[in-house]
């Protein structure tokens, strides 16, 4: 889950 | 999306323009420190492999590209159009010297050992310290111009504003990222020192200056 949230912030 | 996260990007973009109007306008990059801006190019480079991989939205990807797009164009002018006012001499910080312990690190502390997530971790561990080398730089003259700072200021209010989304994220959402965390909150303790003198003396209209 971690893993696909992340790549939201710059 | 919450508003510390969309104020810290805009915070973010607002530095990365300062820095480039300042080098277009004034045709000189006298002050800059290169190497920051090398490593902040690394920086976006790994990080936003992720564009071939996952799409989020359309700001999203909008705004991974104009950071990509704006930090090699720094590079490019420093380094090919404005070269000949470029302060290699005052920029003698040694990359190597961040790169290579940061690289060793995401090897060894990240959440998945994959090339893609050792790149993601690689970058925001070398976020952290990118802004090592124009500090160095401006501790050996002593000085920055006023437009630098404002640069630095946006710069560091960037990750500082990201610290209250995480903190907010992560009571509204459950959500947080120990990485993330530790590097953002080291990367913003590097610039406290750096936020005093803007205080005191940039916002009072004085250039920034160290004491002797």
């Amino acid at each position: 889950e971690a893993l696909i949230d992340k790549h939201d912030e710059l | 999306m919450n508003i510390f996260r969309l104020l810290g990007d805009l915070s973010h973009l607002l530095a990365i323009i300062i820095l480039l109007l300042k080098i277009w306008r004034t045709r000189s990059c006298a002050g800059v420190s290169g190497k920051s801006q090398i490593l902040f190019a690394l920086v976006f480079t790994t990080r936003y492999l992720d564009l071939f991989t996952n799409f989020i939205s359309m700001y999203n990807s909008a705004m991974k590209l104009i950071y990509l797009v704006c930090s090699y164009a720094t590079v490019f002018l420093m380094y090919f159009k404005f070269k000949a006012t470029y302060d290699s001499n005052h920029d003698t910080f040694r990359m190597e010297f961040l790169v290579v312990p940061v690289g060793g690190l995401a090897f060894l502390v990240n959440h998945d050992f994959t090339p893609l997530e050792i790149l993601w971790t690689f970058s925001i561990y070398l976020e952290a310290v990118a802004i090592l080398p124009q500090l160095f730089m401006i501790s050996k003259t002593g000085e920055a111009e006023t437009i630098t700072s404002h640069y630095l200021f946006a710069l560091g209010s960037y990750r500082a504003l990201y610290i209250v989304n995480w903190v907010f994220r992560f009571y509204t959402e459950g959500f947080f990222d120990l990485i993330a965390i530790v590097a953002g909150c080291v990367q913003t303790i590097l610039y406290c020192d750096f936020f005093y003198l803007y205080i005191t003396k940039v916002l009072k209209g004085k250039q920034l200056t160290l004491p002797a």
